[in-house]
C-alpha cells in the first residue's frame, strides 16, 4: 500500500 | 528529486522571472491580474509555514524564501511602481468565491486536521484555481501581449510537470499524495484552452487572440 506523503514538494 | 519535478520547478522559477522582467522593461504591468497575484502570496505564506519547524533541505529552503518574496516583490510592483498601469476595471473576479469554498474544503478534506495542515490543504486548492482572475481577465480583454502568454505558458506548464513527478515517485517511493495530485489534475486542467491557443498560434508567431 501506498506511504503517507512527504512534504518536501514545493 | 527527479527530472519532472526538477524542470517543474525550473519553469516555475522561470514563469516569475518573466513576469518582472516584463514590467520592467514595459513599465507596465498591463494585463496582469493583480488579484492572480495576491492570491499567490496567500498560497505561498500558507503552505510554507513549515519554514519555521521542519528543515527538508537547501533547496527547498532556498526556493520558498523566493516564492514568498518573489510574489510580494510583484504586488510591490503593481500596487506602487507601476499602479497607474494597473486597470481594476478590468481585474472584477471575486476573489472570495475561490478562497471560500477552497478554505471549507481545506476544513473537509486534509491530512490531520491541525492548523498548518489545514493551511497547507488551503494552499493546495487555492493555487489550483488562483489563475482564474487572471484567465478571467484575458476572456474580457480577448487578447494577451505574448510576453504574457509566456509567463502563463511557464506557469501551467510548472504543475503540468508535477503530475509525470507523482507517478514517477509512485513507482520509486510508493508516495502518493491524493491532495496534492486531484488539486494539480484540476490546475493543469484550467490551463488546456489557454496551452491549446499558446501552442498553436503563439509560438507560430500569431497574436494571443481569443475567437469575439
Amino acid at each position: 500500500s501506498a506511504n503517507p506523503p512527504v512534504k518536501d514538494e514545493l | 528529486m527527479n527530472i519532472f519535478r526538477l524542470l517543474g520547478d525550473l519553469a516555475h522559477l522561470a514563469s516569475i522571472f518573466i513576469l518582472v522582467h516584463k514590467m520592467h522593461t514595459t513599465r507596465s504591468c498591463r494585463g496582469i491580474s493583480f488579484k492572480t497575484q495576491a492570491l499567490y502570496v496567500v498560497v505561498f505564506v500558507t503552505r510554507y509555514i513549515d519554514l519555521f519547524y521542519s528543515w527538508i533541505s537547501l533547496y527547498n529552503f532556498v526556493m520558498k524564501i523566493f516564492f514568498i518574496s518573489s510574489s510580494c516583490y510583484i504586488l510591490y510592483l503593481m500596487k506602487y511602481r507601476f499602479r497607474p498601469t494597473h486597470d481594476p476595471t478590468l481585474d472584477t473576479f471575486k476573489v472570495e468565491y475561490l478562497a471560500g469554498p477552497c478554505f471549507a474544503l481545506a476544513l473537509i478534506f486534509n491530512y490531520h486536521f491541525d492548523f498548518t495542515e489545514i493551511m497547507w490543504t488551503f494552499s493546495i486548492y487555492l493555487e489550483a484555481v488562483a489563475i482564474f482572475p487572471q484567465l478571467f481577465m484575458m476572456q474580457r480583454t480577448g487578447e494577451a501581449e505574448t510576453i504574457t502568454t509566456h509567463y502563463l505558458a511557464a506557469l501551467g506548464i510548472y504543475r503540468a510537470l508535477y503530475i509525470p513527478n507523482w507517478i514517477y515517485r509512485y513507482y520509486t517511493e510508493g508516495t502518493v499524495d491524493p491532495i496534492a495530485i486531484v488539486a494539480g489534475i484540476v490546475q493543469t486542467g484550467l490551463y488546456l484552452d489557454f496551452f491549446y491557443v499558446y501552442f498553436t498560434k503563439v509560438l507560430q508567431g500569431q497574436k494571443f487572440e481569443l475567437p469575439a
